[in-house]
């Protein structure tokens, strides 16, 4: 087991090795973070949110990571977040004043059952691990799964397929216990799940083509939050409505976000373009989770000072 | 374990829909085993697709009889994987 305090953030890690640091962290942190299990996967796993919260039950901001298994530069991006959100509470102003009015959830690890599967069988493997009565095929991929035009184009109803929109809308109980959770907290403002790889930046909507009612607010906060990413080492993001800018996606977490009424609903879609992919060198962690805190600070100082 | 030895993945670059609906159908050719990592969308957007070692000269047939083109982006992704687990380990040590 790592000692507390001596975490490789430069190094991608099992799942028992982030519940550890999560563990970790909490400890080092007793006044600012504690652990909540939202729930259990498929295969019986605790989906373990961090909460940093300075007290009472503040409006909040939902921050999910690794929803599609393979994409491990996400979840590590998630761990060094919560390391340096956790840390710098009380030195640094901005994450000092955001935590003095709203709270953060943190899921690092969004479907662990896959995450697990891709160390340890199958590193391609995208989906959640549920058994698809009637299939050979297993897995349904979460992020077509949520109650947004579910079902629609973009989204596959073969059990074979890695766009599997799974039987019916939250039928991943992944995806089920964040939905019963944000609802029974009922105040989170700001919904922003990452994804990798392509470097975009991207909101509502994907299970239809037309302008969302905060299209130019949201477009605003996402340029000014893609400059902010290109601030520190040049990457450069594509903006836009999820629609537009990759291909028309239905049943995706940020579309049920909005259309359950949180505004500021956005999705990341991490380093590289195409060198790498998936296989994103672990040389590329730090810098991709240092550019990508600059993103996520734009967007949620945008929410810290529009409440609704 | 599931090993990609000689796996590839290429960037494909359709110049047109009807190049699109045939990259399309490649995908729907279950026999090929193919993984897109970044779906076709539109005419001179690229796609990066995962081949199996076994399918990559039928692939590569195929892009070239539809002059579609296209580029190695990952030459073998079980080297890739190779070095990712021996960082891994290397961490654990």
């Amino acid at each position: 087991r790592e000692r507390s305090g001596n975490f490789n953030f430069e190094a991608y890690h099992t799942l028992d090795e982030i519940s550890q640091e999560m563990d970790n962290l909490v400890a080092k942190h007793p006044g600012l973070l504690s652990k909540l299990t939202i729930g259990r996967s498929f295969e019986k796993r605790p989906m373990n949110v961090l909460k940093f919260s300075t007290g009472g039950n503040k409006p909040a901001i939902w921050l999910d990571a690794g929803i599609h298994a393979r994409e491990w530069v996400t979840q590590a991006t998630a761990v060094w977040t919560a390391n340096k959100i956790a840390s710098e509470y009380g030195t640094d102003p901005f994450i000092t004043s955001l935590l003095d009015k709203m709270d953060i959830f943190l899921l690092p690890v969004t479907n662990p059952d896959g995450y697990v599967f891709s160390h340890t069988k199958n590193r391609m493997w995208r989906k959640t691990r549920s058994k698809v009565a009637g299939s050979l095929c297993v897995g349904v991929d979460p992020n077509r799964n949520w109650d947004a035009g579910f079902g629609g184009p973009g989204a596959s109803n073969s059990p074979c397929s890695d766009s599997y929109h799974g039987p019916s809308a939250n039928s991943e109980v992944e995806v089920k216990s964040i939905v019963d959770f944000i609802k029974s907290h009922g105040n989170v403002k700001a919904f922003i799940t990452i994804h990798s790889y392509s470097q975009l930046l991207m909101f509502p909507y994907g299970y239809k083509c037309t302008k969302s009612d905060s299209f130019d607010e949201l477009n605003e906060v996402a340029l000014k939050a893609a400059q902010s990413v290109a601030s520190l080492h040049g990457t450069k993001y594509k903006v836009g409505p999820i629609c537009s800018v990759i291909y028309q996606a239905s049943g995706g977490s940020i579309d049920w976000a909005y259309d359950s009424g949180i505004k500021y609903s956005f999705a990341f879609e991490l380093r590289d373009t195409g060198r790498y992919g998936f296989l994103l060198p672990a040389s590329q962690i730090l810098p991709t989770a240092q550019e990508t805190w600059l993103g996520l600070k734009t967007i949620m100082e945008h929410v810290r000072d529009h409440p609704y | 374990r599931e090993t990609f030895v000689g796996d590839q993945v290429l960037e494909v670059t359709p110049s047109n829909e009807e190049q699109i609906v045939n990259l399309k159908e490649l995908e729907a050719e279950e026999h090929l085993q193919l993984d897109f990592w970044k779906p076709p969308t539109t005419p001179g957007e690229t796609a990066h697709v995962r081949v199996p070692f076994v399918s990559v000269q039928a692939v590569k047939a195929f892009l070239e009889s539809q002059g579609i083109d296209y580029s190695i982006m990952i030459e073998d992704v079980q080297v890739l994987l190779d070095n990712e687990n021996d960082e891994m380990l290397l961490n654990q040590r």
